[in-house]
């Protein structure tokens, strides 16, 4: 771990009290190689090795703790700070609330929609209207549908277009009283003109008051670009992490937060439907520190 | 992307060591890379900028081109097998799709078969089938729930029975980390080994494009499980640039037999290591 690593690197400068800048300068050259390790971004490790360094030369030092200790002490809670800056409720203002689903291929998505109807329906009571709004990849209705009739939720996939659907659902919605409408959309790339135009043109029309980006957590260095764009195309209101389940480190996590500012909302941990769990900064620190 | 007419210093080094990490290409592997590129150039000379990313790419390919591999097609009226694995949403599926139109396309594999081995997933089996019916191959499924060796077992049986060209064996998304999920991939595999009496042809490890590190430790699990024959890298039509593959062919001698460059049944090209290094860089 991060903690072992450290000392054992810092084992010559056993001196107590103050960090140096010597010690620090070493330390938190281990600090970023852990970083990249975990899939953190290029960038953002340096602005993040940068920041913790200003601040560690500025801070009061626990007298009890090693050298490397106070290192991992200021990452982490450095990171936890980062992580879970903004408060990561959904913010259900409008009725029906609508929340857009949107992000690459396979990032799980519509699973998803399952699991944060369920979430919905059984927490907080909530009537819950499915809209399966994918209509690209063959039998993304069908998977919706099954998911949907697992849980006793219906699912509206009238239209031609993935426009007619959501429009269509969204005016159900209102009709019939529900709560939340969530709508799965098709997997799509960030550099794809015609894809995020139409997800731009959906989100005017629906105005929803959740547009939440699904990402795997085992993405590499390109989870920047991918979160700049969706947010830049669409202005996200939050970010869900996928199969965390996994040994991915999550780096994907730190890199996308600090780019976009927008909050971790809820973590994906399994393939069932209960498998949601809240976002906790304090367990992706750990995770991604290793 | 280097200005050229620059000098080789600690600054160039530098964003070198950036562009390879922000390719995921990983630490140690860059740093492995960078040291052998700093020791080439002084043993050559090299001072340059430019000079030194022809060199970087020079050892880039070098390390790639051993990658290089093609389908194992059998010509002795057998039935080609594959096994398809990976983690879950990798492109498993769609990657089954393209893999069939490629031998119907290029090698007139005619009869070909798809086993759906994925008994877990909502609408899994029906994903599979609309794919079967685009390409023209046969579907053998059983219902949700059921056994997924079960499935393969029939499948095999059909395919010997039926002179079929090849089989595709569809298997379930499953994180490599997941003991029993691993030990069902196993079982899979034995099954159909004992009733063929031989290896399958091809047991591909499907790998999603974008994923970072974690690819290594994937590919590590899928091979110690079932022996990993080759390996697909989809997704690269976005912008990841896949250099995981570096750790994975220096490490693990895996092939990578081909690229998923897209969702439609001819979006797969041949893994190149020339084409790659371009790309990467
Ligand atoms: N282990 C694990 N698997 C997950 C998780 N979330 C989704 N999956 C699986 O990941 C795969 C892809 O999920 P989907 O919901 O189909 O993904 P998607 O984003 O809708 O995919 P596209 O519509 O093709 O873009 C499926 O096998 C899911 O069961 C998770 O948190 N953990
Ligand atoms: N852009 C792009 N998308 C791809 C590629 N390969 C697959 N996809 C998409 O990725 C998503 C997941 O593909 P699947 O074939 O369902 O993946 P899978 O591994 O079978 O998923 P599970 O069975 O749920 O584990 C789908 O939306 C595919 O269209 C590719 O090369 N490029
Ligand atoms: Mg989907
Ligand atoms: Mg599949």
């Amino acid at each position: 771990a991060l903690t072992e690593k450290l000392n054992s690197v810092l084992t010559q400068l056993r001196r107590r009290g103050a960090l140096t800048e010597r010690d620090l300068d070493e330390g938190l050259r281990q600090v970023r190689l852990v970083l990249l390790e975990a899939d953190v971004h290029y960038k953002v490790v340096k602005k993040f090795i940068d920041d913790v360094k200003q601040k560690a030369l500025g801070a009061q030092i626990l007298e009890s703790l090693t050298p490397g200790q106070q290192i991992v002490k200021i990452v982490r809670d450095e990171l936890v700070q980062i992580l879970g800056g903004t408060r990561a409720d959904l913010h259900l203002t409008q009725w029906p609330a609508v929340i857009l689903l949107v992000g690459l291929q396979g990032s799980g998505k519509t699973t998803m929609a399952g699991k944060l109807a369920k979430y919905l329906a059984e927490r907080e009571q909530k009537r819950v209207l499915l809209a399966a709004a994918d209509l690209q990849r063959p039998a993304a209705i069908e998977q919706l549908r099954q998911l949907g009739a697992k849980l006793g939720y219906p699912v509206y996939a009238q239209g031609r277009t993935p426009l007619e659907v959501a429009e269509g659902a969204l005016q159900e919605a209102r009709k019939s009283s529900f709560d939340v409408l969530v709508v799965d959309t098709a997997g799509r790339l960030h550099i794809d003109e015609e894809l995020m135009s139409e997800l731009q043109e959906m989100k005017q029309r629906l105005q929803p008051a959740e547009t939440l980006l699904v990402v795997d957590a085992m993405t590499g260095q390109e989870a920047v670009t991918i979160a700049q764009t969706f947010d830049q195309r669409l202005k996200l209101t939050g970010i869900i992490l996928t199969k965390l389940d996994g040994d991915a480190r999550g780096g994907a996590a730190l890199s996308m937060v600090t780019i976009t500012g927008r909050p971790i909302k809820f973590v994906g941990v399994g393939e069932k439907l209960e498998d949601l769990e809240v976002f906790h900064p304090d367990r992706m620190a750990e995770r991604i520190l290793g | 992307v280097l200005q050229p007419g620059r000098r080789l210093d600690d600054a160039l080094l530098a964003q070198l060591e950036e562009i390879l990490i922000t390719a995921d290409v990983g630490v140690e592997a860059t740093t492995e890379i960078v040291q052998a590129l700093k020791a080439r150039a002084a043993a050559r000379g090299v001072q340059d900028s430019s000079a030194v990313m022809e060199l970087l790419k020079e050892i880039l390919k070098e390390r790639l081109r051993p990658a290089e591999g093609a389908l194992h097609l059998r010509s002795d009226g057998q039935p080609t097998v594959f096994l398809i694995l990976g983690v879950n949403g990798s492109g498993k599926t769609t990657t089954i799709a393209k893999l069939a139109q490629h031998l119907k396309d290029d090698f007139g594999k005619r009869k070909i078969i798809f086993a759906a081995g994925d008994t877990f997933r909502a609408a899994a089996v029906e994903q599979l089938g609309i794919w079967a019916e685009r390409v023209g191959a046969q579907l053998v499924h059983h219902k949700t729930g059921s056994d997924p060796s079960a499935v393969a077992f029939e499948a095999v049986e059909r395919a010997l029975r039926e002179g079929a060209d090849a089989l595709f064996i569809d298997t379930a998304g499953r994180l490599h980390t997941k003991h029993n999920l691993m030990e069902e991939l196993k079982k899979i595999n034995r099954v159909v080994e004992k009733r063929l009496g031989r290896a399958m042809d091809e047991r591909l490890l499907i790998l999603d494009g974008t994923t970072g590190q974690n690819a290594i430790s994937q590919a590590k699990l899928f091979h110690e499980a079932v022996s990993v024959t080759g390996i697909v890298v989809t997704k690269l039509d976005g912008t990841a640039k896949g250099g995981s593959i570096l750790q994975i062919a220096s490490a693990l001698k895996l092939p990578i037999k081909l690229i998923g460059v897209g969702e439609r049944a001819d979006d797969l090209r041949e893994f190149k290591a020339d084409e790659f290094v371009e790309a990467l860089l």
